[in-house]
């Protein structure tokens, strides 16, 4: 009988994470996940900007069918009738629920989240969303601004919590309705951070001093580089902290200081990611479920941190394209283990050690796309593959434009080999 | 036992950057970039795009992107406009 889903999907999460051999980032938690799954190291989503990437995956469509480019239009009005990856799994018998972001909520998904089309129940939203973009960031001098940079006191909170913080108690709630109702889900969990503001816990901020923080690689604007091709990293340019320093549009730079500042809170708000998913893991472990429960980690597109002179997405380079992608299949991935064993116990990424959780123990380097999941989710779900679409598809409600990524499952490298000593046993 | 492709997308309104060159509305977007990834390269071509009827022209190119992943992984030599590469350039399309 078909295996539950757990679909996690990260907001502008680029791959920096220890299984991707990032060697500064604290993330044990998504470690050990990839430590018992299949993970690609080449995936990379449609478009760069949140919207059209995830109507993009979540229909299985191109935007250039979905005709989605921006935030304003919804693909059943606009373009077609797509069904949608939780619509196919509801229609084939699962309990279908939406926890955080998932869709992007507003126009693209009517509103709501696509509910009752892709969703059992009316999908969850933190009680804390409408305060991420106020004035909670406290300045120097004491007051509260709108900043990019944004290490809070979650105490001092509107509601003393966060936004992911409430969706993982959802989610972890649902989880437990869903297990004493012996009923087969799919819960796709939607976390905010890293998305800007970066605003988090701000014990997170002392996982990473300052003086440990280098700029980019390449942080100027390639010689070479079309103007066309340039993203001028608008929606950063309108945080308090930032206007502040009155950088020159389009090109900056930004003062070598804050660069480091910037992509020092990144890593600060994935650490507090990786703590978010390391609470829901350990939860399916404490339900019973981590055995009977296929787990996808992943993200709708990258980000730009610093790199060619560049922030933020919005643009097609690998940087703001490339996402983690990997797969957690009890007993394909991992053997399954006994019932009382655990899969996924919560690792503290204050007191764990980096370098304790063996890399993604199957790595494939293939290159794929996110468009591919619906039907890579439908195969390993036991389910009818959803047919190819044909050239021009807007007539037509279920097809795929992205092939199953299953059969690279196979060709994926065991990693006996520890290319990287220090981090794997 | 193709090698797979990845294939991105992302719009623009104008040719040089301009407030709302990160987040066009559809009814502003004037040129779209189409990226193909490879293990070996990335390609990517900035064609004219009409948003009414939703068409990109590659017979309207406004610039293009060539980055060998081997020897520049970062992304930082646009080698689209070299002659050595134009060979390759023929070659993908």
């Amino acid at each position: 009988d078909g295996m539950n889903i757990l679909f996690i999907v990260v907001d502008d999460l680029r791959p920096v994470l220890g299984c991707y051999g990032d060697k500064l980032v604290k993330s044990p938690n998504i470690d050990q996940l990839a430590s018992q799954s299949v993970v690609f190291s080449n995936a990379y989503a449609q478009q760069a900007v949140c919207a059209p990437s995830r109507v993009s995956f979540l229909t299985g469509r191109r935007p250039d069918t979905t005709r989605l480019y921006d935030f304003y239009s919804y693909w059943r009005v606009h373009a077609g009738n797509y069904s949608t990856m939780p619509q196919y799994f509801k229609e084939n018998g699962y309990v279908t629920l939406s926890v955080g972001k998932v869709f992007h909520p507003g126009v693209s998904s009517n509103y709501s989240d696509d509910y009752p089309y892709s969703w059992s129940i009316p999908p969850f939203h933190p009680s804390t969303e409408k305060y991420e973009n106020d004035k909670t960031c406290r300045g120097k001098d004491g007051k509260l601004y709108a900043n990019l940079l944004c290490p809070v006191n979650v105490t001092e909170m509107p509601s003393g919590t966060l936004p992911d913080i409430q969706s993982t108690e959802e989610a972890i709630r649902l989880l437990n309705v869903m297990k004493s109702k012996k009923q087969k889900f799919f819960l796709a969990v939607g976390y905010h951070k890293p998305h800007i503001p970066l605003r988090y816990p701000q014990e997170f901020l002392k996982l990473y001093p300052l003086e440990n923080i280098t700029l980019a690689p390449d942080p100027w604007v390639p010689e070479k580089l079309p103007s066309v091709a340039y993203n001028p990293w608008t929606d950063i340019r309108q945080r308090d902290d930032v206007e502040a320093l009155n950088v020159s549009f389009p090109y900056g730079p930004l003062p070598d200081d804050f660069q480091r500042q910037i992509r020092q809170n990144y890593y600060a708000a994935v650490s507090y990611l990786d703590m978010q998913v390391g609470l829901l893991l350990n939860a399916l472990d404490d339900i019973g479920l981590s055995n009977s429960t296929i787990v996808v980690f992943t993200a709708d597109h990258g980000w730009s941190l610093g790199e060619h002179g560049e922030w933020a997405k919005y643009s097609n380079f690998d940087v703001a394209t490339r996402v983690p992608l990997m797969f957690y299949v009890p007993g394909v991935t991992t053997s399954s283990v006994g019932q009382r064993e655990r899969v996924f116990p919560y690792l503290d990424p204050f007191s764990h050690i980096s370098g304790l959780v063996p890399q993604g123990k199957w790595r494939s380097k293939k290159v794929v796309e996110l468009v591919s999941l619906f039907s890579t989710l439908a195969e390993l779900a036991g389910l009818q593959l959803p047919p190819t679409c044909p050239e021009t598809s807007f007539h037509v409600a279920l097809c795929t434009e992205g092939a199953s990524i299953v059969r690279y499952f196979n060709a994926s490298e065991e990693k006996d080999e520890c290319d990287e000593p220090y981090r794997c046993f | 036992d193709e090698e797979p492709v990845a294939f991105s997308q992302y719009p623009r309104p104008a040719d040089t950057p301009q407030w709302n060159s990160d987040k066009p509305k559809l009814k502003d977007i004037r040129i779209m970039g189409y990226s193909m990834r490879t293990s070996d390269y990335r390609y990517t071509v900035w064609v004219q795009f009409n948003p009414n009827n939703f068409s990109a022209n590659f017979e309207d190119i406004h610039a293009g992107e060539l980055y060998m992943v081997e020897t520049d992984p970062n992304q930082d030599c646009n080698v689209y406009n070299s002659t050595s590469h134009g060979h390759f350039l023929k070659k993908i399309l």
